[in-house]
């Protein structure tokens, strides 16, 4: 369902050159629930964003669902990106100027989806973490946690078939994150694909697999025993 | 040092008021180590932006240094945060424009420190997080942990006798969260009043009390041993 083959991300800084991603090959099967770990500044995010159809490799392959990415346009790979993927970011981007719901519903007005339908659905979302009573709050009047809870309601809401999910309970308590732990793993059961970004070990240990990730390489690949 | 009495805050979105501190009344005396925790959406970063002048209480009192800081002018409340306090944020509010050493500099710019020396001490503060071969980056060119990291380094830049930190690990890897944690507790060692909101149970072990928040009030308030 994922290929990647030798990917590669540099970024170029002024005259700096920062080799995010130096050669990493992954294959990631449906419905697997993969964590991903490694140190600040290991090429986690990089890799999520070029998973996510956000960004290009500097090089390398990928292959998702037997459409290979680098051959689509980015008009195509924006419909794919809102068919299939789910992304929750690792610092929101939620749209300040819309409240909760409106941000929720975003996926759904790219999808085409009419608005009462779409309401309805984002505010099932939100339900889902938590957040019906805030609703019509701007991402300024919402706690930190509550707005990670918001960018994971929006990564829900089209139904994706895969989540990439960038520490999505860094800001949480572990009750919190707990309860966002129960729905990934529901979604799971169903058979999204799940990957997700994160630093501490009792997040990870739901996920089936665990990636490790050092200086832009992947450095470990292990499966973790009972999920 | 620190002694606030019966606070109270009430925020007003729309036609609805959500009680975010319902009566809060702690003294946290000189040199200090405290940690604040508590589920999302329970008030901890509403408290910590009160006690960093950053907003003002709807009710009740706060005495800073035997300053009754209600009667003070915005100016007046200015100056005092830019001398005492360095504040980190939850969601580390750098200036995108600006590169990470510049964001480090500003509040030894608003402190009146000439450009050789702010260059310098800002440089140093950079060294102190790991982060000196990225001082020429923007926000956007740097991971989550780097960008929270620019955020630490800016509150310690003017050696302010408080430190205020709202999640200051959130986004690092734990042997990076450990290295952070290492520099609190050693401008603790020196004399520093530290007040750290965390989820996290290993990083709140390294002070030497503990806040216990819920839906606005202080529920708990224990020692901790052998921080
Ligand atoms: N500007 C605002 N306008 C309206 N409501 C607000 C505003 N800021 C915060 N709130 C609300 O006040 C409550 C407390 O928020 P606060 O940010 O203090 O929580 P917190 O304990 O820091 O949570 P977290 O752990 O998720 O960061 C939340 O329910 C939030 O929705
Ligand atoms: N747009 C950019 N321009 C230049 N360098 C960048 C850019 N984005 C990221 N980097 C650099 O690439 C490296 C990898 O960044 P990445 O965000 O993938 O790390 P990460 O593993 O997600 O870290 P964290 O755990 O701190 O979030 C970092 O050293 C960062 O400074
Ligand atoms: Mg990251
Ligand atoms: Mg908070």
């Amino acid at each position: 369902m994922i290929r990647i083959n030798e990917a590669r991300k540099t970024y170029h800084t002024g005259t700096v050159e920062v080799k995010a991603l130096r050669g990493v090959s992954v294959h990631i099967r449906p419905n697997e629930f993969v964590a991903v770990m490694g140190p600040s500044g290991s090429g986690k995010s990089t890799l999520m964003n070029l998973l996510g159809l956000l960004d290009r490799f500097s090089s390398g392959t990928y292959v998702l669902d037997n459409v290979g990415v680098s051959e689509l346009s980015d008009n195509e790979l924006a419909g794919m990106r809102n068919q299939k993927i789910g992304f929750v970011f690792q610092t929101f981007n939620l749209l300040p100027k819309m409240t909760a719901l409106k941000n929720v519903e975003l996926p759904l007005l790219y999808a085409g989806v009419k608005p009462v339908e779409r309401k309805s659905r984002a505010m099932t979302a939100l339900q889902q973490v938590g957040l019906e009573d805030r609703m019509c709050h701007h991402p300024n009047e919402l706690s930190g946690g509550q707005n990670q809870r918001v960018a994971i309601a929006r990564a829900l809401v089209n139904d994706p078939a895969i989540i990439l999910a960038d520490e999505p309970t860094g800001a949480l308590d572990s009750r919190t994150g707990v309860e966002i732990m129960h729905i990934f793993q529901e979604l799971h059961r169903k058979g999204v694909t799940i990957v997700l970004v994160t630093h501490e070990q009792e997040i990870a240990a739901h996920a089936s697999r665990i990636l490790y990730f050092r200086d832009g390489l992947l450095v470990g690949d292990e499966i973790v025993e009972n999920p």
